[in-house]
């Protein structure tokens, strides 16, 4: 998953 | 960024602007589920406490103030300002329902172990249901006014619009968050009744009201 970086959607 | 990250983005946008405007400029509130109001209030700001620790874009940032402040100016229309006009006997939705299942969703299928990333996931659950109140206001009441209509198609298809947007970045970016895309589509599905009826009576000049 791409949990270690921040969220880019709203 | 693509074209339906954008333009889910913008009818996001659409819909709540036309909510509160729609508040504003009838003096009413009539019609409108203040439960589901509270919920999406919960659902800005526990998503977008990231504000403060992380930085995308100063699109992502001003599109977060935004959405969370027209968020609370609303609840302060409906609560506070416009308050007799508020149709509470209508509005008799269970919200913990809704609140304690996503809470004990986020805590069991969750990225990361950490407190923003459970209170990210908490409002991605809570988002995917958080309009059954007003759905639910709708069916009670049997009609909802033509504006009411808009800003829930626009709700409603901004969600639809994101699941082209991950459909488009799996392919371009390898991008796959199965928690936001399957809580997506819970979400759009929930709405498809409501854009039957839309479709075939709203947009034909009708009123939107039930058999």
């Amino acid at each position: 998953s791409k949990s270690e970086e921040p969220h880019d959607e709203l | 960024m693509n074209i339906f990250r954008l333009s889910g983005d913008l009818s996001h946008l659409l819909a709540i602007l036309l909510l509160l405007v729609k508040i504003w400029k009838t003096r009413s509130c009539a019609g409108i589920s203040g439960k589901s109001q509270i919920l999406f209030a919960i659902v800005y700001t526990t998503r977008y406490l990231d504000l403060f620790t992380s930085f995308v874009s100063v699109y992502n940032s001003f599109m977060k103030v935004v959405f969370l402040t027209a968020s609370y100016g609303t609840l302060y229309l409906m609560f506070f300002k416009f308050k007799p006009t508020y149709d509470h006997n209508h509005d008799s939705f269970r919200i913990l329902y809704l609140i304690i299942p996503s809470l004990v969703l986020s805590f069991i299928i969750v990225h990361v172990y950490t407190v923003m990333e459970i209170l990210w996931t908490y409002s991605i659950y809570l988002e995917a249901v958080a309009i059954m109140p007003q759905l639910f206001m709708v069916s009670r009441t049997g009609e909802a006014e033509t504006i009411t209509s808009h800003y829930l198609f626009a709700l409603g298809s901004y969600r639809a619009l994101y699941i082209l947007n991950w459909i488009y970045r799996y392919y371009t970016e390898d991008f796959l968050d199965m928690i936001v895309i399957i809580a997506g589509i819970v979400q759009t599905i929930l709405y498809c009744d409501f854009f039957y009826l839309y479709i075939t009576k709203v947009l034909k000049g009708k009123r939107l009201s039930l058999p």
